[in-house]
C-alpha cells in the first residue's frame, strides 16, 4: 500500500461550537503539515525524517500544546516533553521538563543518535541540549497569552486540564480523577 | 498534544510525539509523552502516538497495547486501535496509528481530536469530530 502518515494535534472537549476563529487556524496547520510530510515521503526521506519534521513544524506553531504554546503548569512556567521511535531498529529517544529548547522533539532524536540511553530530563536534558548547540530561547519565547488566561481560569476552577478542554466553575468534587489527573 | 506517524516506501515506520503537558500541572509532572510505551511507540509491525490525559495513557500503556495485539492476538491495526481506546474511560484520550501495511486508525474517545491523514492511494483526510 505504499507510505502512510498520520497527525495529530490533541484531544478533548472539542466543543462543536468552537468558533472559526479558534478552529481554522489550527486545521490550516494540519493541513500544511500533512502537505509537509507528504511532500517528504513523495521525495524519498525516511519515516523517522518525516515524523521529526512535522512534529518540528506542530510545535512551532503557538495554536498546539507542544513547542511555543505550550501550557503552563501551576507556578506559570513551562516543562515540555518529548519523543521519538524508530520501528525498524527500535531506537528511542525522549526528554522532558526541558523549558528553552525550541524543538524538543529534534533534542529527543538527539538522545536516541547521539547517547546510549533513552530519556533525559530537566538540567541534564538541558545542559545536553547546549552540548548539542541545538536553538534555545528565553522560555517567555514559548507562553502566549491564551495560555496565561488558561492558567488563570484553571486556578479559579482548581482543575487540570487536558488539550481544549474547558474550564469548569467552582470546586470539583473530592473523587475527582482530573483533579490530580 | 502534537504527533506524527509514518510508514515511508521502504516499509520503514516512526513514531514521533511533543507536548507541554496539562494546564495547571504540578511542576515536575511527567507526562506519557516521554515514556515509550505510553503515549509513543514504533515497532516492525505499527507507529502508534497518544495525546490526551498522561496519567490515563500511562496506566494503559496504550501505544505498545496496540502494537501487542496486532503482534500477539493478529489484530489488523484498525482493531488492535478501537480496542485500546474503548478499553480507557471515556473523555481520556485519542491516538494516530499507521501499520507498515499503510493502514491507518485514528480512533478518540474525547468529544474532538484534531486530526489529519494520507495515504500513497490517494485517501486524505483532515478533522476534529467522529463524523468529520
Amino acid at each position: 500500500m505504499g507510505w502512510a502518515i498520520a497527525l495529530h494535534g490533541g484531544a478533548g472537549d472539542i466543543p462543536r461550537s468552537l468558533p472559526p476563529e479558534r478552529r481554522e487556524p489550527r486545521l490550516a496547520t494540519l493541513r500544511r503539515c500533512l502537505d509537509l510530510g507528504v511532500a517528504a515521503l513523495q521525495a524519498g526521506r525516511t519515516a523517522l525524517d518525516v515524523v521529526e519534521l512535522v512534529v518540528r513544524e506542530l510545535e512551532n506553531c503557538p495554536h498546539f500544546n507542544a513547542g511555543r504554546g505550550s501550557v503552563l503548569t501551576t507556578d506559570g512556567t513551562v516543562e515540555m516533553e518529548a519523543s521519538i521511535m524508530d520501528g525498524t531498529t527500535m531506537g528511542c529517544g525522549a526528554v522532558s521538563g526541558v523549558s528553552t529548547v525550541v524543538n524538543a522533539i529534534s533534542l529527543a532524536r538527539l538522545v536516541m543518535d547521539k547517547t546510549p540511553h533513552i530519556y533525559l530530563a530537566f538540567q541534564g536534558a538541558e545542559a545536553f541540549a547546549r552540548d548539542q548547540g541545538v536553538e534555545t530561547v528565553d522560555p517567555s519565547h514559548f507562553i502566549t497569552e491564551e495560555n496565561i488566561d488558561r492558567l488563570r481560569q484553571a486556578k479559579q476552577a482548581n482543575r487540570v486540564q487536558i488539550d481544549y478542554t474547558q474550564p469548569m466553575e467552582g470546586q470539583p468534587p473530592k473523587d475527582d480523577n482530573s483533579r490530580t489527573g | 498534544t502534537v504527533g506524527c506517524v509514518a510508514v515511508d516506501a521502504s516499509r520503514n515506520l516512526a513514531s514521533a510525539t511533543s507536548t507541554g503537558g496539562m494546564v495547571n500541572k504540578m511542576a515536575g509532572r511527567i507526562g506519557d509523552t516521554p515514556v515509550i510505551g505510553a503515549g509513543t511507540y514504533a515497532n516492525a509491525l505499527c507507529a502508534v502516538s497518544a495525546t490526551g490525559k498522561g496519567e490515563a495513557i500511562i496506566r494503559h500503556t496504550v501505544a505498545r497495547d496496540v502494537a501487542a495485539l496486532m503482534e500477539h492476538q493478529g489484530l489488523t491495526l484498525r482493531d488492535a486501535a478501537e480496542h485500546v481506546v474503548a478499553g480507557v474511560p471515556r473523555g481520556n484520550f485519542g491516538l494516530v496509528a499507521v501499520s507498515v501495511s499503510g493502514e491507518i486508525s485514528m480512533p478518540h474517545n474525547t468529544t474532538g481530536m484534531f486530526r489529519a491523514c494520507a495515504t500513497e492511494g490517494g485517501y486524505s483526510e483532515v478533522g476534529i469530530w467522529p463524523d468529520d
